[in-house]
């Protein structure tokens, strides 16, 4: 493992601590769309099915089971404990744009037609898109949470640590896998915009808040 | 096998 894939992964980690410290502590899911979470949860459930199939190494299997179990519980917090404070007049992205395509797709364009090989191959896909619903939230509210905005940097930097990862892989290990790359660039562009505003103006110490 | 992804990536 190169230096970037464990930074990106510690990243990962680090995003979805902070989300669930973000609820814990305010006790509110204030700010958070349940939808990007549920397509997040879809995301683990259906690329982590190898926990049955494949044993790697402790590490991958500890991150693998973390990050499986946490997307449930957060949705489990989100609708269940916490459904008081959630916003869903705000949260009105609409699941299926992302679902169906993202399914279609990956019937189409994956590198084995078997069963494991597409849904791993699906919540590639669904990764790349999942924050939307997130990030259209925002736009629709005008504001986020510093925590909120510190969770989504480290998600953003995540995939961006990535694709850093991928090019080592690509000259040091000789190995390319395009559905991937090309998925984890989509994923990082879509954080651009938010990147921008997050350096701009919540590291000036700053609440984020889109011009009105 | 060849066609198969890296099961180690998260």
């Amino acid at each position: 493992m190169n230096a970037f894939r464990l930074v990106g992964d510690l990243c990962h980690l680090a995003a979805i601590v902070l989300l669930l410290l973000k609820i814990w502590k305010s006790r509110s899911v204030a700010g958070l769309s349940g939808k990007s979470q549920i397509l997040f949860g879809l995301v683990f459930v259906t690329r982590y099915l190898d926990l049955v199939t494949n044993f790697v190494s402790p590490y991958n299997t500890i991150m693998k089971v973390f990050f499986l179990s946490s997307s449930i519980a957060t949705v489990y917090l989100i609708y269940t404990k916490f459904k008081a404070t959630y916003d869903g007049n705000h949260d009105t992205f609409r699941m299926e744009f992302l679902l169906i395509p993202c399914a279609l797709l990956a019937i189409v364009v994956n590198h084995e037609f078997s069963p494991m090989e597409i849904l791993w191959t699906f919540s590639i896909y669904l990764e790349a898109v999942a924050i939307l619903p997130q990030l259209f939230m925002i736009s629709k509210t005008g504001e986020a949470e510093t925590i909120t905005s510190h969770y989504l940097f480290a998600l953003g930097s995540y995939r961006g640590l990535y694709i850093m990862n991928w090019l080592y892989r690509y000259y040091y290990e000789n190995n390319f896998d395009v559905i991937a790359v090309v998925a984890g660039i989509v994923q990082t562009v879509l954080y651009c915009d938010f990147f921008y505003l997050y350096i701009t103006k919540v590291l000036q110490g700053k609440k984020l808040q889109l011009p009105a | 096998d060849e066609l198969d992804h890296d099961h180690d990536e998260l």
